[in-house]
């Protein structure tokens, strides 16, 4: 675990399913709204990862068109190399035609061999897509398939299929403009920032204690390790695993002690920056601290992406 | 008009790799595996 850079990586599982070509070929892709392109695994592909999912057969599908460039694609998992063609793409009753797509002809990376889905299917701005056709989003709008670049997430708390709100949020809709046409980026007002306690820390409490929650505070109460005084400045994670992750501020970390552990009379000092982790990996243009908000904080707040007006909105998810 | 487009809840890249118990070792082979490479196309962003 010591190697571990952040835990929400290689975590992605909400996939949809997407056909290609015509007859269609079937897809299950995820959804990402941090990626432009679209790509599917094909036959050209002779990767281990791509004999472990759906290929794109194009020499079987009679709308296909070849565009002959290729790229590498880079993703946190790893990258690939796609060839870039033309091709109907259906999602769900949306039919998208001529839709530029890649067709991964290597795909080096472990975790795809592993990934539960096929492809990726970006839903950010062309910025950051390669290539110069319109993305999935730009070419529903340009074939009247939708009157506003908009879409959003809404995780249901009904079992599937069942009881169905369409009623998505209450209250009003808070809207933020996005501040760089890239991904989704909005400014977040407050300065509190995602940094991590280190994972070491937490390993010496749970190999000495017995187990679970129990143990960790016999170790509070005995004034080891970070949880003494976690509560006055940390905001303690409610996981026992020892995995858990602490919120500070960054104004804070000045302030924070230096922890001194001393091992058979020699004093081992540690500064806060040794055992505080900005957990922040993106550079930020304007050098504030950026957030990733995953499903946690879409299953609360009905989350709208409005590229039309460059504009994101939130509202109380029902 | 409204298009509902029903997403399943899979498993991740990560719990697949739990569970074959390959993450760990993956993990440790890659330590410097960069979560936000995709945003740093052409070095730009």
């Amino acid at each position: 675990v010591a190697y571990e850079p952040f835990t929400n990586y290689l975590n992605s599982y909400y996939f949809g399913e997407i056909s290609i070509g015509t007859p269609p070929q079937n897809f299950l892709v995820l959804f990402d709204t941090g990626s432009s392109n679209l790509w599917v695994p094909s036959t050209y592909c002779k990767s281990q990862a791509c004999s472990n999912h759906n290929t794109f057969n194009p020499s079987m599908s009679s709308t296909y068109q070849n565009n002959g460039q290729t790229y590498t694609l880079y993703y946190g998992s790893g990258s690939l190399t796609v060839l870039l063609g033309y091709d109907t793409v259906t999602v769900q009753n949306i039919v998208i035609h001529n839709q530029e797509f890649g067709l991964s002809e290597i795909e080096p990376s472990n975790p795809f061999y592993y990934a539960n889905f096929d492809g990726i299917l970006g839903m950010a701005y062309p910025n950051l897509a390669v290539g110069n056709s319109p993305t999935v989003m730009e070419s529903m709008m340009q074939q009247g398939q939708l009157t506003s670049p908009i879409f959003s997430f809404y995780f249901s708390r009904a079992h599937p299929g069942r009881n169905m709100n369409s009623q998505f949020y209450s209250g009003e809709i808070v809207w933020t403009p996005v501040t760089r046409e890239l991904y989704w980026q909005v400014a977040i007002d407050d300065t509190w920032s995602v940094l991590c306690l280190g994972i070491g820390f937490c390993l010496p409490c749970s190999q000495t204690a017995s187990a679970g929650r129990s143990g960790r505070k016999s170790h509070r109460g005995r004034g080891l390790g970070p949880f003494v005084w976690a509560p006055r400045l940390l905001a303690r994670s409610s996981s026992a695993s020892p995995l858990s992750q602490f919120v500070v501020n960054c104004n804070s970390i000045q302030s924070m002690p230096t922890i001194t552990f001393v091992i058979r009379g020699s004093p081992l000092p540690l500064p806060p920056s040794a055992y505080v982790l900005n957990a922040t990996y993106l550079p930020s243009p304007s050098g504030q601290p950026l957030w990733t908000l995953g499903d946690v904080f879409l299953k609360e707040y009905y989350t709208i992406y409005d590229m039309g007006n460059n504009r994101m909105g939130f509202a109380l998810s029902v | 008009i409204l298009y509902r487009i029903i997403l399943k809840k899979g498993k991740s890249i990560r719990q697949v790799m739990e569970e074959q118990g390959v993450l760990q070792t993956f993990l440790k082979n890659h330590p410097k595996v960069d979560p936000g490479a995709k945003y740093l196309f052409n070095n730009d962003a």
